[in-house]
């Protein structure tokens, strides 16, 4: 489902040069699920933000079912990433005028979800990740780890066959993170493919395959 | 040092109302090491809003070293935030046009110290948060790990009194983790009282006291 072949990406400030992914190489089949672990600088985001098609690499290929993402322009990247692809932040980037219920909402918005179909999906995904009672709050009426599960919500909210998860737990207390580790790999074992950027060993052990990073290398890949 | 006296906060959101701190009692000696866990959404970040002047509390008294809180207007507030008390926010707040060395020595410059004095403190500060090497990266030039070091530093350069550290390694691998946790105890032994909100179990369990909050409300506070 996923190639990356020989992907690197180097951030240039003046004569400085960061590169924060060098020479990457990964191969990842439709439904796998796969942590990916690294010291803080690895690349780990870096490397999301390239899967995600937000960032394009310098150098490489990335091949997803089987087309070069280089080859696509902007408006189809952006149309392959709401159609496919759901992405949780390390930083949220909620919408800070909309509420926690429209915030989730908003990706059935944009596919054209009818107002009498999103409703109660919204509600469920509300009540899953314990929001309920705050679905009418804007981000800046929320705790951390309230803003931390509605960026996941939004991000699976229409369960995208390709789910970036950078960090879903950092706020999170352990019943919360539990709460939110089952809901991802529930959507897993329905074959959507899960990739989770994490810090928490305990987190990146129950995937199925375990990449390590350092300095914007794979430096382990397992099982 | 820190009375805490029945103290509440409600936000009004129409007609719902949200008790985010109910009756909360707590005093804390000077040169305490509190670690302060629970829930997301009961009520920790709010303390901290209220020990850090941030927020004024709607009922009781929050008195500090002596003085009523409340009878300071909001200059009195600010300027004893700034000679008094460092803050790491759980969501950073950096400055975005600022490089991560200018955010760090932000409170030397608004203090009055000198820039031939300010320099070698914040290159240190640098250097024991591993971020030498990204000094004159602005925020969105820095992976998220590295913008919290800097919301740490920038807290810490001053050494102040009170230093209220709201999930200070939640977006760190253990090593930064630890190497933060040292530095934050350094200067607890060195006499600052220190206040760690964490959803990280070891981390809240190397606390003299612990306090768990739920519901707005202190559970328990042992040691
Ligand atoms: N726009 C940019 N300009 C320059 N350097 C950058 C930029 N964005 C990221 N970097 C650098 O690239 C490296 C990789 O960043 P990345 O955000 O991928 O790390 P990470 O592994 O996610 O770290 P963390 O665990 O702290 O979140 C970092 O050292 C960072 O400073
Ligand atoms: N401005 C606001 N308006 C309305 N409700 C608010 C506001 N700020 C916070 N709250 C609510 O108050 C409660 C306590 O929030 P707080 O940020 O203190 O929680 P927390 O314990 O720090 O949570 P977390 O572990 O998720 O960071 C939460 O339920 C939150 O939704
Ligand atoms: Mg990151
Ligand atoms: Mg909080």
């Amino acid at each position: 489902m996923i190639q990356l072949e020989h992907i690197s990406k180097t951030f240039l400030l003046g004569d400085q040069a960061v590169h924060a992914l060098d020479d990457v190489t990964l191969t990842i089949a439709s439904g796998d699920y796969l942590s990916v672990m690294g010291p803080s600088g690895s690349g780990k985001s870096t490397l999301l933000n390239v899967l995600g098609l937000l960032d394009q690499p310098d150098d490489g290929h990335y091949r997803l079912e089987g087309t070069d993402t280089t080859t696509l322009s902007e408006p189809e990247r952006a149309r392959y990433r709401r159609e496919h692809i759901g992405f949780v932040f390390q930083s949220y980037h909620l919408v800070n005028r909309l509420s926690a219920r429209e915030n989730i909402e908003l990706p059935l918005v944009l596919a054209g979800v009818p107002p009498k179909d999103r409703a109660p999906r919204v509600n469920e995904m509300l009540e899953r990740l314990s929001l309920t009672d705050r679905a009418t709050h804007l981000p800046n009426q929320l705790s951390g780890g309230q803003r931390q599960r509605v960026a996941i919500g939004r991000a699976i909210i229409m369960k995208p066959q390709l789910l970036l998860a950078d960090e879903p737990t950092g706020n999170l207390d352990s019943k919360s993170g539990a709460d939110v580790v089952t809901l991802l790999e529930e959507l897993n074992q329905q074959g959507i493919t899960l990739l989770v950027v994490t810090h928490d060993l305990a987190l990146g052990q129950r995937a199925r395959r375990r990449i390590r990073m350092v300095d914007g290398r794979i430096d382990s890949d397992g099982t």
